[in-house]
């Protein structure tokens, strides 16, 4: 494992932390796209079915564990405990617009045709898109919380390191996945947006806000 | 058929 991935899997745990702290220190989900945290465990489910089937290392089984449990909270926050304060009225992607098309995309292009593998593929192409909701929320209410821009910062900043992990393991390995470098250059460019937002705004110290 | 090739990536 090289330095990337490991700084990757890092920011990427950062994020979900940062996320589930959030919520539960202001006992708030405001601001936040339950639908993309939903889509984030089905994600994490479909990719991590592994875990009944092959052992890595000890460090993969645990990142997977706590993977998928910090985002089943996570749901769990928002649709059930802190229910009260989450803005479905904005949270209105459709996200079979999402999981239909990378559904139907994992049948036909993936490495093998084979059950473990068709869902490992979906979640690879589902979490390319899975932060459309997030993004288009905060695009409906023009403005997104400090601690919300972090999370998507951190997020953003996982995929494209994964993008640098994998230069580095064609380069030194002769290593590659290509489904996981497209789906992957595709998630990070979705961000590229809001990283010239975070670093003209969030890092000056004001709240992210879009023009009007 | 059920195996899937082997993913050390997260």
């Amino acid at each position: 494992m090289n330095l990337f991935r490991f700084l990757g899997d890092l920011s990427h745990l950062l994020a979900i932390i940062l996320l589930l702290l959030k919520i539960w220190k202001s006992r708030s989900c405001a601001g936040i796209s339950g639908k993309s945290q939903v889509l984030f465990a089905v994600v994490f489910t479909a990719r991590y079915l592994d875990l009944f089937t092959n052992y890595i290392s000890l460090y993969n089984t645990c990142m997977k564990v706590v993977y998928i449990a910090c985002s089943f909270t996570t749901v769990w926050l928002i649709y059930s405990k802190f229910k009260a304060t989450y803005d479905g009225n904005h949270d209105t992607f459709r996200v079979e617009f999402l999981v239909v098309p990378t559904a139907i995309l994992a049948f036909l292009v993936n490495h093998d045709f084979t059950p473990l593998e068709i869902l490992w593929t979906f979640s690879i192409y589902l979490e390319s898109v899975a932060i459309l909701p997030q993004l288009f929320m905060v695009s409906k209410t023009g403005e997104a919380e400090t601690i919300t821009s972090h999370y998507l910062f951190a997020l953003g900043v996982y995929r494209t390191l994964y993008l640098f992990n994998w230069i580095w393991r064609y380069h030194f390995e002769g290593f590659f996945d290509l489904i996981a470098i497209v789906a992957g250059l595709v998630q990070t460019v979705l961000y590229c947006d809001f990283f010239y937002l975070y670093i003209t705004k969030v890092l000056k110290g004001k709240k992210l806000s879009l023009p009007a | 058929a059920f195996e899937m090739m082997e993913k050390d990536e997260l």
